[in-house]
């Protein structure tokens, strides 16, 4: 048996919102520690990871691990019957082909019982090795997300390049080219743009701008975000869920043909 | 010219 409660419906809708328009159809692996996803997009261009910790959580059970095979759009249909502070709880039986949703009004007046059909769903679950990244950015998560908004007016990829003046983003297209810099700057000052470069190699990467946009639905888990970067490796954006977990996103770079 | 990488291609199976 799974059950999990979340004090809150906002959490799980906010992940729905950061995952459907990259995944279809997931399987949401539970176990003892607590939830976890792993999911390609259907180009496999891009993978999603997301870590739940049951602990974390307002009650959480798991006695066998289980495999629940999610179609997103269907999760982010019944979730939408949620108010964004009612009670929620996720549960499934062994063996079971549904999950069930209980939502329960902030006064506990009133409650809603869903049923979601599970699916079987044949996914190749992918390693993804331990990585000392050459520069890790944390900034503003809706800075970002404007970034990458401006940025798509213009073309389709962007060129990340981090060194120890800061990081710039730049993008060009058949009617132009726009860059924006953001200084590595430790001053507190409001209004600043508040980043933190960590870094050991100057490091100058390109990425598809239309999966950096999917990425940025995750926004509204968190203020902040991290972009870590190497040479010739996946570019990884995590978003923290507050003290509950994470969300990850991992983008292949554009490669010289 | 670039062109896009698969992701698979990076993480083991």
């Amino acid at each position: 048996m799974f059950e999990a409660t979340f004090n809150q419906a906002s959490i799980l809708k906010q992940v729905l919102e950061a995952t459907k328009d990259l995944v279809n159809d997931a399987n949401w692996d539970c176990s003892a520690e607590g939830i976890a996803l792993q999911a390609m997009d259907s180009s496999h261009v891009s993978l999603v990871s997301l870590s739940l910790r049951g602990d974390e959580l307002a009650s959480y059970r798991c006695e066998n691990q289980i495999s629940l095979g999610i179609n997103m759009n269907t999760m982010t249909k019944i979730l939408k019957c949620a108010e964004n502070n009612d009670r929620t709880i996720i549960r499934a039986d062994d063996d079971a082909d549904v999950m069930v949703f209980v939502f329960e009004s902030e006064g506990r007046d009133k409650t809603s019982k869903y049923e979601m059909k599970l699916m079987d769903i044949d996914s190749e679950h992918l390693g993804i090795p331990e990585q000392e990244y050459s520069a890790t950015v944390q900034m503003s998560s809706k800075e970002f997300s404007r970034i990458v908004r401006d940025l798509s007016t213009i073309g389709e990829n962007v060129e990340i390049t981090v060194d120890k003046e800061g990081i710039t983003f730049g993008a060009k297209g058949e009617s132009g080219s726009g860059t924006v810099s953001l200084k590595s700057n430790p001053s507190v000052d409001e209004g600043s743009s508040n980043i933190t470069i960590d870094l050991t190699d100057s490091v100058k990467l390109n990425f598809a701008l239309r999966y950096l946009t999917f990425f940025t639905k995750a926004a509204p888990l968190s203020d902040n975000v991290s972009l870590s970067l190497s040479a010739d490796v996946p570019l990884m954006v995590e978003y923290a869920i507050g003290d509950v977990g994470f969300i990850r996103y991992y983008l292949a770079p554009k490669i010289d043909d | 010219k670039k062109k896009q990488a698969s992701i698979a291609n990076f993480f083991k199976k």
